[in-house]
């Protein structure tokens, strides 16, 4: 595997906050989970009404989404496994190395 | 060029470096490459110095790719547009006249240590690669590092965040030695292209303000005409304006610094796509990608040779 499997069942999500709360609500998960994130380029820029793409590990996602429902904060799961979209993007070499 | 090169595929800092150095020999005519300096792990910065060669006195554009490390699409654009001006220079009128009139320096991974780390550790890192000695992170963003309203709103002071401004302009030795170059061919640079992904826009200054450029109409035709070329091709929206309203308000860039020290045309490009994919831009996409932005930057590049 790429990266030593690294990404396995990580997800990127992708949340437009539609009020001031939800985006402060955003802002504060995303500082306490340490997101990896994708868009904006901080998350200081994070506002009502901007995307957010948030790159989250495998153990956090599940925590995440939850609060996110919880909070009635609408997303979708642009990438639904990391590692497959790393191995996918340079398909030629992953199949090249196999070979 | 390099027989068997693939420019639909993603290279490492390598087989990047190894191409550069295989045009130096077999295209010595129009390609002439060059260090500018060292990263912070000592690695050298190549440039290659694109163009007719000439004793005439030649303007320039400069052309950064890979500041941020995760942004592949950026380095696979700059060895694209390489290859595009070397294969169409005797049959592409539009090329040759740009080859002769003009030099392109033109610097495919800016962040060297950084593109190296997302291949070999971290697919999704940003910043540089230098050593914090208060707090165990590493980086500065190379794109907040400049000494232009230096750590300002839209950079983070704190060496942990993606957007740290590093503990003083300048600080990054990438940084450094390419604000050092530019300040000594300032007269002769009149365009500073910087390549990004992914957001689909193509972004001019200020970033750090929101107000006009005082050339704002002669550059905002020539974003304007670059986006309808872009889109000409296969239909691809780019969003075009100021970085500060059109994206977000950011502090210490690049283009704003190139602004500020004096090339008149400085923009900001942010490669597909808009999320689907991300920095995972699968490598199918990088021909309609290069393909589509080699026409806004041939049209950015003959907006330059008209007098505005």
């Amino acid at each position: 595997y790429l990266y030593d499997n690294r990404y396995a069942g990580d997800k990127v999500i992708r949340v437009v906050p539609e009020n001031e709360e939800a985006a402060k609500t955003l802002k504060d998960l995303s500082q306490q989970f340490k997101v990896d994130l994708w868009q904006p380029g901080s998350v200081s820029y994070i506002s009502k009404g901007a995307f957010v793409d948030l790159h989250v590990s495998r153990n956090t996602s599940q925590i995440l989404l939850a609060y996110l429902q919880q909070a009635n904060i609408q997303y979708t799961v642009l990438i639904s496994d990391l590692q497959k979209a790393v191995e996918k993007q340079s398909g030629l070499r992953v199949s090249r190395n196999r070979r | 060029s390099l027989p068997g090169y693939s420019y639909d595929i993603y290279h490492s800092l390598e087989e990047i470096q190894s191409w550069m150095h295989h045009l130096n020999k077999s295209h010595s005519g129009l390609v002439h490459m060059l260090s500018v300096g060292k990263s912070y792990e000592g690695r050298p910065l190549f440039v290659l110095k694109l163009g007719k060669r000439s004793r005439v006195y030649k303007k320039a554009v400069w052309m950064d790719c890979g500041i941020h490390a995760r942004e592949w699409i950026g380095p696979a654009f700059c060895q694209w547009f390489v290859n595009e001006a070397l294969q169409t220079y005797q049959t592409d009128p539009a090329m040759r006249r740009m080859l002769n009139q003009l030099y392109f320096y033109i610097m495919p991974i800016f962040n060297v240590d950084g593109y190296h780390f997302s291949w070999t550790h971290d697919r999704f890192w940003r910043k540089t690669r230098s050593k914090n000695s208060r707090f165990h992170c590493h980086g500065v963003d190379a794109n907040r590092n400049w000494k232009v309203k230096w750590c300002d709103e839209g950079a983070s002071i704190h060496p942990c965040d993606d957007t740290y401004c590093g503990p003083f302009p300048e600080s990054e030795p990438e940084v450094k030695a390419v604000a050092d170059f530019l300040r000594k061919h300032r007269k002769q640079i009149k365009a500073y292209l910087s390549f990004h992904a992914y957001a689909q826009m193509l972004l001019y200054p200020y970033s750090y303000k929101y107000a006009t450029i005082p050339n704002f109409s002669c550059v905002e035709s020539a974003a304007f005409n670059a986006v309808n070329a872009l889109q000409s091709v296969y239909g691809i929206r780019y969003r075009y304006g100021p970085a500060s309203s059109t994206l977000y308000v950011s502090s210490g860039s690049s283009m704003d610094w190139a602004y500020k020290n004096g090339i008149p045309y400085a923009f900001a490009f942010e490669l597909r796509d808009t999320g689907h994919f991300g920095f995972l831009l699968p490598e199918t996409l990088i021909k309609p990608t290069c393909t589509e932005t080699m026409l806004a930057v041939k049209n950015i590049t003959m907006h330059l040779l008209k007098k505005c």
